[in-house]
C-alpha cells in the first residue's frame, strides 16, 4: 500500500 | 526536490508571510477565519512532529521550524494580541464537522498503525480541509480584502504546484504517496473556485472581492 518510510515533504 | 516543490514550497511560506504582515501591520485580524490558522497550526504540530526523530536535510528542518514558528504567531496574533479586532461571529464554521471525519479516517487510511504516521495521516486530512472556515467566512460576509484574497491565492498555488511536484516524482523516480496525493487534490479543488473569483475579480483591480 505504498507505506512510506519516512515523509521527506513539508 | 525538485523545481515544483521549491517553488510550493516558496508559495506556501509567501501566503503564511502575507498573512502574518497584514495582521501586524493593519493591527486587526478583520476578515480572517482564526478557525483556519489555528487548524493549520495543528497540521504543523502532528506532521512535523518527527522533527526531533529523522532528519531529512537542513532545508526540512528549517522549514519545518520556519512554519510552525509562524503559524503559531499568527494564531497568537489573532486570538490574543488583536483578539478585540477579532470577530469570531463570523468565523462560525463548525470545528467537529471537519475533526471527527479526519480523526476517523486518519485510523481508517494510513501507511501504518503507529502515533507518528496516524498523527501524519491526519495532518494531511487535516490539511486538505483546513481553509474551509476561512472560505465560509468569506462567503458569508461576502467579501474579502485584497491582502487576504493574495494569501488563498499563494495557498492555493503551493497545492497547485505541489501537484506537478507528484508528477514529476513520479515520473522521474517513480514516487507515489498515495495518501498525500489523494488528499492534495481535493485540497486543491477547495481552491478552484476561489482562483476564478481571484481573477475575476480582484486582478481586476476591484480592491475588494465580493462574492456575486
Amino acid at each position: 500500500d505504498g507505506g512510506e518510510d519516512e515523509h521527506d515533504e513539508l | 526536490m525538485n523545481i515544483f516543490r521549491l517553488a510550493g514550497d516558496v508559495c506556501h511560506l509567501v501566503a503564511i508571510i502575507i498573512l502574518l504582515l497584514k495582521i501586524w501591520r493593519s493591527r486587526s485580524c478583520a476578515g480572517i477565519s482564526g478557525k483556519s490558522q489555528v487548524l493549520f497550526a495543528i497540521v504543523f504540530t502532528t506532521r512535523y512532529l518527527d522533527l526531533f526523530t529523522v532528519f531529512i536535510s537542513p532545508y526540512n528542518t528549517i522549514m519545518k521550524v520556519v512554519f510552525l514558528a509562524l503559524s503559531y504567531a499568527t494564531v497568537y496574533l489573532i486570538y490574543m494580541r488583536f483578539r478585540n479586532t477579532f470577530n469570531s461571529e463570523n468565523d462560525s464554521f463548525r470545528l467537529e464537522f471537519l475533526l471527527v471525519p479526519v480523526i476517523g479516517l486518519s485510523f481508517l487510511e494510513n501507511y501504518a498503525f503507529t502515533p507518528l504516521e496516524i498523527l501524519w495521516t491526519f495532518s494531511i486530512f487535516l490539511e486538505s480541509v483546513a481553509i474551509m472556515p476561512q472560505l465560509f467566512m468569506i462567503t458569508k460576509t461576502g467579501e474579502a480584502e485584497s491582502i487576504t484574497t493574495h494569501y488563498l491565492f499563494f495557498l492555493g498555488l503551493y497545492r497547485a504546484l505541489y501537484i506537478a511536484n507528484w508528477v514529476w516524482r513520479y515520473h522521474t523516480e517513480g514516487f507515489f504517496d498515495q495518501i498525500a496525493v489523494v488528499s492534495g487534490v481535493v485540497q486543491t479543488i477547495f481552491y478552484i473556485d476561489f482562483f476564478y473569483l481571484y481573477v475575476t475579480k480582484v486582478l481586476r483591480g476591484r480592491g475588494k472581492m465580493t462574492l456575486p
